[in-house]
């Protein structure tokens, strides 16, 4: 089964 | 001050009808280097990068830097009032409660002014510079469109398998599977034609159709459409704009 992950993950808040 | 004159209004349309179903309210940064935004989707899966460049203005002018929060479908509901060909400028003093939209028709001598009210829009901003990619794919957005519609009816999820010779976009679903094999090739006659791959990883990559259809409806702002792809980081897929671009960083789906 495929999960969709979230942009989150991989980019840090400025 | 913001006066941003476009020669043709249908440029701003576009732009803004390519981004206004994944998101709603935006924030606008007008600056002296031209007008930017970034949006993420309600989801979080899904963010808009927006960059219009001075030389896509007629006439662009910014004295101090000012942010226009905007719900993108009051926007988009103006935006329909003038007509393609009508020059449109937006107008914005330094601290704007409102933007005003000026279209003129130079033809018939026909001027609507409408005033859009703005919001204050508290969003985060997210750091999407400096990403590595393992290959970039450039294709005709129509062509990359198609493929995406096309596979959508067989699954909500698309699989981008990338290697030296092929780009395949492989469906599977219940009613049962499909697959596009796209190769390299360089068209004299017509380069917006041309495929192009540059690979330094082969990529094995899966995308929610659902956030792919939003996608490409920015394929009527350029012929082309880049595709950068990398195991490490959310896809990136750019639309060029004759000066500046519109992007959309999606995050993919991993086997749980």
């Amino acid at each position: 089964k495929l999960k969709q992950t979230s942009l989150t993950k991989y980019f840090k808040k400025t | 001050m913001l006066e941003a004159k476009f020669e043709e209004a249908s440029l701003f349309k576009k732009v803004i009808d390519s981004f206004k179903d994944c998101v709603q309210l935006v924030n606008f940064n007008c600056s002296e280097h031209g007008i930017a935004a970034q949006a993420v989707d309600d989801s979080r899966v899904l963010l808009v990068s927006l960059s219009i460049g001075t030389e896509s203005f007629q006439d662009f002018r910014c004295d101090r830097n000012v942010t226009l929060g905007a719900d993108l479908s009051s926007l988009s509901k103006i935006l329909r009032c003038g007509n393609n060909n009508d020059n449109l400028t937006l107008i914005a003093d330094d601290t704007p409660d409102s933007l005003l939209l000026l279209f003129e028709d130079t033809k018939k001598d026909r001027i609507s002014e409408y005033s859009l009210k703005l919001m204050d829009i508290d969003a985060d901003f997210l750091d999407i510079e400096g990403m590595q990619y393992d290959t970039t794919i450039t294709m005709p957005s129509a062509e990359f469109a198609k493929v995406v519609r096309d596979l959508n009816q067989l699954s909500d999820s698309l699989n981008i398998l990338v290697t030296k010779d092929t780009v395949k976009f492989v469906a599977e679903g219940d009613i049962g599977s499909g697959s596009v094999i796209v190769k390299p090739h360089t068209d004299m006659d017509k380069p917006d034609d041309s495929v192009k791959v540059e690979l330094d990883k082969p990529v094995d990559l899966t995308f929610g159709s659902k956030y792919l259809l939003d996608i490409i409806k920015g394929a009527g702002l350029s012929n082309q459409i880049t595709i950068k792809l990398s195991s490490e980081t959310p896809a990136l897929f750019e639309f060029g704009l004759q000066s500046g671009y519109l992007q959309f960083f999606l995050a993919p789906k991993f086997n749980e």
